[in-house]
């Protein structure tokens, strides 16, 4: 099992290769990357040495080999149909996120159990009633769903949605989620980022 | 110095014993912690370690004493002003998100250069001129400054809070920001918390 935070850093790698790419350098070595990421080049090479062996010592990493090996290991050399649940503040403002389709992910539809805003669109996004969401699933589908609905909606919608067949959920609600162990749930927790803030501002030398 | 994984650590096991807390349990032990927060009870005894010395080997930890130190420790026994940079889809939801004010963090205000904006109110926070930024920093003394701006204004934007004294930001903008050593950038990529999914649903044993 690959921990979390060694995810996030690869996902970080992939965004430095990007860059390097962008601006026509075409090796790295571990140390350039560990430095980048705020981390050490022994858990660079840690973090690759799960997914195969990359790059010859002393030489470095090639970059345009190895951004794309990391593309495919993220699963992002293919397309993944997402759904938002609960069309409100904050699901509007992902619906319209132009950012999410250029890694590769688009948004099929909103939904929401609200009769004033089912039938709306969202630049293009429809907004369908939450009522049909077994049907649609069904028809179109999509493999990720993300959970903007309030605290004490979420559980019950993660069940109803696993049930469906969604096996992987980006959480917003507040709230600890149970799914089984085939499901992989990610929170979002704003008031938590807002902390690492209040640590540090806590805890100045 | 301790990792921003720590840290995250520290917020989960708090929200932990802030549940055990509501249900009346006096004591937990590090293996409960532990299971909880998907670590081991070794981690969650180093975590602790930094700060000093908890609980008793055997008997687990006493939950309101360890929540208040965590509290301490997290900066949330004080009151924080938060001012929000770019009232547009993301900013306006957050400054309408009442889960921060419950931990402590009040918004102050949002700022916006857009005519249109200026003026408004979003639930009660004022939308105000981004060219008077300075002088209410000057009169208000806000610590923390989340910045929901587009991508290419979000480093001049970081570079003109921090000269007008802001040390903490909260960052949504897709972009490395620069920032000098005392100054703390925390940044919530929405796309990389999807990419943690489409590695998960691609690494599916
Ligand atoms: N606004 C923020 O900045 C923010 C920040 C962090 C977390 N959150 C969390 O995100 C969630 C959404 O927040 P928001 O501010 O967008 O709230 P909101 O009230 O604006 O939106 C919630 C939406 O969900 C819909 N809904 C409610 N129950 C539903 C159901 N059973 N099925 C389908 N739709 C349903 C509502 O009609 C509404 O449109 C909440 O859990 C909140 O705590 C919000
Ligand atoms: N919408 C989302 O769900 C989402 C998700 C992840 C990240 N983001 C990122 O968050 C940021 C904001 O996204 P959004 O969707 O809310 O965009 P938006 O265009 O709706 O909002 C941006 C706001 O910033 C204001 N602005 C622009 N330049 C400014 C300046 N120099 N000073 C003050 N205000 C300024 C604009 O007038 C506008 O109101 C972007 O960087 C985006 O990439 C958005």
């Amino acid at each position: 099992h690959i921990a979390d935070s060694t995810v996030r850093r690869l996902s970080a790698y992939l965004r430095f290769l990007e860059d390097f790419e962008h601006r026509g350098l075409t090796t790295i070595s571990s140390d350039e990357l560990a430095k980048q990421g705020g981390t050490t080049s022994a858990q660079v090479r840690k973090d690759l040495s799960f997914f195969g062996s990359f790059g010859k010592r002393g030489l470095g990493y090639s970059v345009p080999e190895l951004s794309g090996r990391l593309r495919e290991i993220l699963g992002l050399s293919q397309h993944w149909r997402v759904i938002i649940i609960g069309a409100g503040k904050i699901g509007a403002a992902l619906a319209q996120y132009r950012g999410f389709r250029q890694r590769g992910f688009s948004i099929v539809a909103a939904y929401d159990n609200n009769p004033e805003k089912i039938g709306r669109t969202l630049e293009g996004i429809p907004v369908r009633d939450i009522a049909q969401i077994e049907h649609d699933i069904q028809r179109e589908a999509p493999e990720i769903a993300v959970l903007t609905v309030p605290a004490e909606a979420a559980q019950p919608m993660l069940d109803r949605l696993v049930r469906a067949g969604i096996h992987a959920i980006l959480n917003f609600a507040p709230t600890q989620l149970q799914a089984p162990p085939e499901v992989t749930v990610k929170t979002v927790n704003m008031a938590m980022e807002l902390e690492g803030l209040s640590f540090a501002l806590t805890n100045r030398e």
